[in-house]
């Protein structure tokens, strides 16, 4: 991906951290948006490819680059440690590559365009005729399908196109949905800018697969609050959409209700749910309104008082991002309690009682838990969603049945992220440098200044 | 079985040295369709 330079400028490269020991980065197959995940698990150990050959004389005008057989001895995320063949247990020329940039290929690439495989310098005496060697070592063994590149290519591209209008949670307003148009696409994480924005005012980005975005009408629809230009709230009335409108294709549908007939949420139930404006914290939370298509509206009961609702969130009943009264209790996570209340004291069968409040039942919420393969001390790279224009580096804390808990690598508690195993706002280690997005370090005593 | 039959697929690749060109059987995930 051919990236301006510029904004890629200072981006982290994961390098002296991949030899580190016990450094463990989460397999891309753990992330089901990301490029190639579905057919990851067929990337493995011991696997042969055909790499530019670094340990060679300056490039001669017949060779001008060089290219040897190499094994993949380990693989993090995206990237893999490559030893040249012929070098047996010497370590001393393995290095880190990543396996989808265009310097590695499958095994035969090199014949296909006539270019020979040059052993590299340290080994090149070794043999005098190195086919026996290879026919050894090669056969049987195993290497990428020939349209690898080619399945890297088309996993890169984005079903949204920029100029494309749907409907984004306002960021200033997180109560309401607001029109904006894509503007730029970066490893199918947009960037959109807001109808009628202040001219400073430097848009949101999410993944396409966020669920805060949604297609032209869906506000209307559901009965969700909005902000839009009267002509747009015309074409919503009279569901004429033009060819710059991303319709319902373009997302993803939340999964529907699978609880029995007359059970619901209802106004005023309590609930826990994920602060959306403090990801790091659990809150006491009530349902203030019930809208369409099991949208409902959350209010965090720990916020300072606002009569206006500006301050509610939209959350689909299907979210994992809410959960049962007594979720953290169980789960040994701090609640924040409702304001008023100190969280050492907060105890839910009395608060419920002294104020006559009812608890959303436990039917209501998703309760699936996907055989996720997070594990605790799991590197990633993982968007800010503070600003999420911003992706960073960062490690799995806590894993909570699907929840997990990203701590961003040298940043304090505070800025940690509660997430859900397939949040689309998470990445394999090595992401930013295939999709060329700008990767944040972890923070060092300089950043800290 | 046949899952992993379909998975990986032999195949004949091609490798040229300085020396000469042969071939030999590798598998490789089939995804090449």
């Amino acid at each position: 991906v051919k990236r301006n330079r510029s904004e890629l400028a200072n981006t982290y490269e994961w390098k002296c951290q991949l030899s580190e020991p016990g450094f463990i980065a989460a397999p891309v197959s753990c992330f089901s948006h990301a490029p190639l995940a579905d057919c990851w698990e067929n990337i493995t150990v011991g696997m042969k490819v055909e790499v530019e050959n670094t340990d060679c004389d300056d490039f001669t005008e017949s060779f001008p680059d060089s290219f040897w057989v190499a094994t993949v001895l380990r693989i993090s995320g995206y990237k893999a440690l490559l030893r040249y063949e012929g070098f047996g247990q010497n370590c001393s020329k393995d290095f880190w590559v990543s396996l989808c940039s265009n310097s590695v290929h499958p095994v035969g690439w090199c014949a296909t365009r006539g270019k020979p495989l040059i052993p590299p310098k340290t080994i090149e005496d070794k043999y005098k005729d190195w086919k026996e060697f290879l026919v050894k070592r090669l056969t049987g063994a195993r290497t990428l399908p020939s349209n690898f590149y080619n399945k890297v290519t088309d996993s890169l591209v984005s079903r949204f196109r920029c100029g494309l209008n749907l409907e984004v949670v306002d960021k200033n307003r997180i109560s309401q949905v607001k029109v904006a148009t894509v503007r730029k696409i970066v490893g199918k994480r947009l960037h959109v800018c807001y109808y009628n924005a202040e001219p400073d005012d430097n848009g949101f980005w999410c993944h396409e697969d966020s669920p805060l975005i949604h297609p032209v009408g869906w506000a209307s629809r559901v009965g969700q609050t909005i902000d839009a230009p009267e002509e747009y709230l015309q074409r919503c009335e009279e569901g004429t959409w033009g060819e710059n409108d991303a319709t319902d294709e373009y997302f993803h549908v939340p999964q529907p209700s699978s609880c029995p007939l007359g059970v619901s949420f209802q106004e005023g139930m309590k609930l826990e749910a994920i602060d959306p404006l403090n990801l790091s914290a659990i809150c006491v939370a009530t349902v203030m309104k019930v809208l369409r298509e099991n949208y409902v509206m959350i209010r965090i009961d720990s916020y300072d008082e606002d009569a206006s609702g500006s301050d509610w969130f939209c959350y689909h009943a299907s979210s994992p991002c809410i959960f049962p009264a007594g979720f953290c209790d169980v789960n040994s996570i701090p609640l924040t309690p409702p304001k008023g209340h100190e969280p050492r004291e907060f105890d839910w069968t009395t608060y419920l009682e002294k104020s006559n409040l009812t608890t959303a039942p436990l039917i209501l919420f998703n309760r699936e838990i996907p055989a996720h393969g997070f594990v605790v001390g799991m590197r990633l790279e993982a968007a800010d969603l503070m600003d999420p224009r911003l992706v960073c580096v960062g490690t799995v804390s806590r894993v909570v049945g699907r929840l997990l808990k990203i701590h961003f690598d040298g940043w304090e508690e505070e800025y940690d992220q509660w997430l859900d195993c397939e949040s689309p706002d998470m990445y394999p280690v090595g992401w930013c440098d295939l999709v060329g997005h700008k990767l944040e370090g972890p923070r060092t005593p300089s950043t800290k200044a | 079985a046949e899952t992993k039959t379909r998975k990986w697929e032999q195949k004949q690749v091609q490798i040229k040295t300085l020396e000469g060109e042969f071939s030999v059987t590798m598998w490789a995930s089939g995804t090449d369709d």
